[in-house]
């Protein structure tokens, strides 16, 4: 039987401990490439987790009384539902009509993306991105373009300080992750922030709508 | 983490040759 | 012999020696060299030095030192027991290599042959009786190699001196085959006393001899593989005979540099400016993501 080594933020403990199936793995649309990737929700908190598996060749697990080939450990860290809408909002926001929520978010291929409409406070994250309606009781919304690239700036700029407290060398040139020059941050320029943090939000996003960013 | 791969998964006895250490 | 620092760590080298008698530091002395326990593919190697004045070779030779292989064991450690009793004139040290140290020099990604090994090891103990203030002229050693090669690199590493490298040295020699009776008594006694440092289960104690055309050795390896993790470090990985059983035996281990490995050819390099149809260019994580080994799961 194959074992897996994850590493979690230790409240999600709980959740599989308070409630059948409170953690779920799940497949959903990896935003950037349109292809599946494998997602955590947290159905107690409703948060959603994306999974990043840490690869290299040549590695295996020593587990308890147990040897586990390939040596792959994985992450599961907190990420913005808001990036998964977004991509079945830029598809229906090319039809140029205000939509009600379950109509654009439908997916032949990932049917749990109904999971993502069960987070919390959905109408405030979508306020983010897209103009709203409300007729009668129900809502509907229009994907904005202009509304997505002020929430992406956001982004960048909170990604930008990340990266900055965090000492990440963002420049181009080769550098070792040995060596500490004595100030990273003034040793980087402030336009290579903006590009890495541009390129790393990118993952996150349409191709196109990332070309739309940098040019923002 | 070994850096190795042993190309197989199975029960192998750690405790009878590793001692963990932190 | 007080083998209880080797019984405390016995993973890498461990040194013993005797006090130096008083004499040895005043006059002319011989020092001879010689090793126990080159061939088995079990336990340890045994490098020791033995010295005596000049003066004094007689009264060695008085004690009946002969070529250790000649001699039972009880007759071994009976010499060395006199040796010691008598030891107001000779003096010993010696280099005790684990089977786990043997095995990583000679399978290192810098390769340190068993040779080098023994050389390196000789001139260890010579340097140390050095330090020790042993007024050292003569050197005889038993041969591991080629003896002139091995004779000049000697005479050059000690230059005041006078050094002898020759086959079956223990024979013509007394120092050296005190020496050698030293090394092959600590030898004993450490293979005797040896303290598996892995808990194994239903360890048979009767190995043979330890030499690995003994059909008793051989077979006491095959017990004692275990598939994961080879053999106890009693037993030395780098002797083809452990090696063929692992091949046969144990599960297969690919490392970065393994030579079998799969190499994927470089493309054209037209590639880089063209759109190639038959090769998609898959989307590549960021850079972030890349330095550190990190990519999206996809699945479980």
């Amino acid at each position: 039987v194959r074992q897996h080594v994850f590493l979690l933020p230790e409240h999600l403990k709980d959740a599989s401990k308070k409630m059948k199936s409170g953690l779920m793995f799940v497949k959903l649309v990896n935003p950037c490439s349109g292809e599946g990737a494998l997602y955590l929700f947290d159905m107690c908190l409703q948060q959603l987790f994306e999974i990043k598996v840490f690869k290299e060749k040549h590695h295996s697990w020593f587990i308890n009384q147990s040897v586990q080939s390939g040596g792959l450990l994985h992450f599961a860290t907190p990420v913005d539902p808001l990036f998964l809408l977004l991509h079945y909002l830029t598809k229906a926001g090319k039809e140029g009509k205000f939509q009600p929520l379950a109509q654009v978010v439908m997916d032949d291929i990932f049917p749990n993306c109904i999971l993502l409409l069960k987070l919390p406070e959905l109408e405030k994250l979508l306020r983010h991105v897209t103009e709203e309606k409300e007729i009668g009781n129900k809502k509907y919304y229009k994907y904005s373009k202009e509304k997505t690239l002020k929430w992406l700036e956001k982004k960048v700029n909170q990604t930008v300080a990340a990266l900055k407290s965090n000492n990440v060398n963002v420049g181009a040139r080769v550098q070792s992750a040995a060596f500490f020059p004595g100030d990273q941050v003034s040793n980087d320029k402030e336009e290579d922030y903006i590009r890495y943090a541009h390129g790393l939000i990118s993952d996150y996003i349409p191709r196109e709508l990332s070309d739309d960013l940098s040019k923002y | 983490l070994l850096p190795c791969e042993v190309l197989v998964n199975r029960p192998a006895p750690v405790e009878r040759f590793f001692t963990p250490a932190i | 012999m007080d083998l209880s620092e080797l019984e405390r760590d016995n993973t890498g080298r461990c040194r013993l020696s005797s006090p130096v008698p008083a004499v040895c530091r005043k006059e002319p002395c011989a020092l001879g060299v010689d090793e126990a326990g080159r061939g088995p593919v079990l336990g340890p190697m045994v490098y020791a030095i033995c010295y005596c004045p000049l003066s004094r070779l007689t009264d060695l030779e008085a004690l009946k030192v002969a070529d250790s292989k000649t001699l039972s064991e009880k007759e071994r450690d009976r010499l060395f027991a006199k040796m010691e009793e008598d030891g107001d004139f000779v003096g010993w040290a010696l280099d005790v290599l684990s089977p786990n140290l043997i095995s990583t020099s000679m399978l290192g990604r810098v390769k340190y042959n068993l040779n080098s090994l023994s050389h390196d090891t000789a001139a260890g103990l010579i340097q140390y009786a050095l330090d020790q203030k042993v007024n050292v002229t003569q050197v005889f050693v038993d041969t591991v190699g080629m003896p002139e090669a091995y004779q000049a690199r000697l005479q050059q590493r000690f230059p005041g001196i006078e050094v002898t490298v020759k086959a079956k040295a223990d024979a013509l020699y007394p120092v050296v085959s005190a020496a050698s009776i030293c090394a092959k008594v600590t030898r004993d006694q450490a293979v005797k006393n040896w303290k598996f440092l892995e808990k194994l289960e239903d360890l048979d104690p009767d190995y043979g001899s330890g030499y690995p055309n003994d059909p008793k050795t051989k077979a006491w390896l095959r017990k004692h593989v275990e598939p994961v993790f080879g053999f106890p470090q009693f037993v030395r990985f780098s002797w083809s005979t452990a090696q063929t059983i692992l091949e046969e035996e144990a599960e297969d281990v690919t490392w970065e540099d393994s030579a079998t490995e799969e190499q994927e050819g470089p493309g054209r390099i037209t590639s880089y400016f063209f759109h190639e149809g038959a090769r998609a260019r898959p989307r590549v994580p960021h850079r972030y993501f890349q330095e550190r080994g990190l990519e999206a799961a996809t699945t479980l």
